[in-house]
């Protein structure tokens, strides 16, 4: 009887970016229509919120982005599958969890609402949750939860929400279009490719294809850690002008135990203490306890992984392994398990990673694929597992 | 005492499991009273602007299946 009395009004879901200005990027497209016309319509819902906001959104193409549009079906990594056509149309994540935003690619998207459904109308909403709206109860507002295709300009309630967390269109600082092209993004390079002879040979012992840890972080980039060391790693390999000192970029010293990725964060884990980063930017009030953040994981781990069978967080110790629990913020009962679960893997394993929507383990300059149907490690007649890592993840 | 899901009232639940109306989770086969599912019922009709009926009728299940946003209605 409370809800029923309690007026009807829009939701925030409590976090929001700390800053105005933010940047999109269109990672994958859908095949429905152009890709002009997607450029269009995701440019067009993200005006939606400019004009009513002291918000800005500037469309980047190579770089990293606050903000990451894909298109995708069914289970696509991020353990919130997408159910084919109609009911669940997309999906998208709060500011604390990196904002992306993601529509199923099993609807038929089309420009206007006559010809399917409007991408405009359902990136705006999706939008509205990248900012930090969560459903509104005002059936006629764009933040309510149905599709409406008759979508006709943002309600008062969108509008009285999304100024509370950026205020109004004069708190905006400076004009800036969204189509101006960045002006400090470099051209990408030609891909560094395994028949030209990559850039200097890597030193002998970051070749053996050992490393402590390796994560993949939100805008893609895959790091490897091995001693006081790092690397940055991409499609071919090592990228030139690695190793770098941890300690100089990360502020850590000595061996990193483990790594794990999720939205914006990233946690490097060293003996019973974890350090925190948002976007590669050392986090407040870290390094805390393993205890005090992960209740219930161990110190001293040998690696932490987002399962792309579900999206849920593990961690592995020896023998063992624990799933993490965030609504419970606690590891969950009945854990840890036996390693053995997860057929075909050794123990005490050096290095996990969810790497394009696959997760891979690594031991002693080894790696296994895993297969998350049959959840065990990936059978390949030409060439079974373990590969040898320093060839395919070093490109040495 | 228990509520045990009949097929279209199983989809009507796992609906407001779904998108947060109630913690019901199917693996783990817990029992729910009657009063609690009609409760989170009323909740979903009254935020999708339909009548209070507390039942899983026609109409309510009807709305449950039009297409929407995958985010979830309740944020806890």
């Amino acid at each position: 009887s409370d809800a029923a009395a309690r007026k009807k009004r829009y939701a925030l879901q409590g976090s929001k970016w700390q800053k105005k200005h933010l940047t999109y990027k269109i990672a994958s497209h859908t095949t429905d229509i152009s890709r002009r016309d997607t450029e269009n319509a995701i440019n067009k819902a993200f005006k939606v919120w400019e004009a009513e906001s002291g918000l800005t959104f500037r469309q980047v193409r190579s770089s990293k982005a606050d903000i990451e549009i894909k298109f995708a079906e069914k289970a696509h990594g991020d353990g919130d599958p997408f159910d084919g056509p109609s009911k669940t149309l997309a999906h998208a994540f709060f500011p604390q969890f990196g904002g992306d935003a993601h529509f199923d690619e099993a609807e038929k998207w089309a420009v206007s609402a006559d010809k399917g459904v409007s991408l405009f109308i359902v990136a705006a909403h999706e939008f509205g949750h990248s900012l930090g709206l969560s459903h509104s109860d005002v059936n006629q507002a764009l933040m309510a939860p149905f599709y409406n295709p008759n979508y006709d300009g943002l309600h008062d309630d969108d509008i009285r929400a999304i100024r509370i967390l950026y205020g109004s269109p004069s708190d905006k600082h400076r004009p800036q279009s969204s189509t101006t092209p960045p002006r400090t993004t470099r051209k990408p390079r030609p891909g560094i490719t395994r028949q030209t002879t990559t850039t200097k040979t890597p030193p002998v012992g970051a070749c053996n294809g050992r490393f402590d840890a390796i994560t993949m972080v939100r805008n893609g980039t895959t790091y490897a850690f091995k001693g006081d060391k790092f690397w940055k790693l991409n499609d071919q390999g090592m990228e030139p002008g690695y190793p770098k000192s941890t300690k100089k970029i990360w502020g850590l010293s000595g061996k990193v135990d483990a790594s794990l990725s999720f939205g914006a964060y990233t946690d490097l884990f060293q003996g019973d203490v974890i350090h925190r980063y948002i976007n590669g930017i050392p986090m407040h009030g870290y390094p805390k306890r393993i205890s005090e953040v992960y209740k219930g994981i161990p110190s001293k781990l040998d690696t932490a992984f987002v399962w792309s069978g579900n999206g849920k967080v593990y961690f592995v110790k020896g023998d063992k392994y624990w799933r993490y629990n965030p609504s419970l913020r606690k590891s969950d009962n009945g854990y840890p398990r036996p390693l053995s679960v997860w057929k075909g893997l050794p123990e005490r394993l050096d290095a996990a990673l969810k790497w394009k929507d696959r997760t891979y383990f690594f031991k002693n300059g080894y790696y296994w694929r895993f297969d998350d149907e049959r959840v065990e490690v990936a059978q390949s007649l030409k060439t079974p597992y373990p590969r040898r890592s320093d060839a395919w993840w070093l490109g040495c | 005492t228990g509520a045990h899901p009949a097929p279209t009232q199983s989809k009507g639940v796992d609906f407001l499991a779904r998108f947060g109306y109630i913690d019901y989770n199917p693996r783990l086969g817990n029992i729910m009273s009657q009063h609690d599912l009609s409760a989170a019922v009323m909740n979903f009709q009254r935020f999708a602007g339909l009548e209070q009926t507390g039942q899983l009728d026609h109409i309510t299940l009807e709305k449950m299946d039009s297409p929407r946003c995958g985010n979830r209605d309740v944020v806890g």
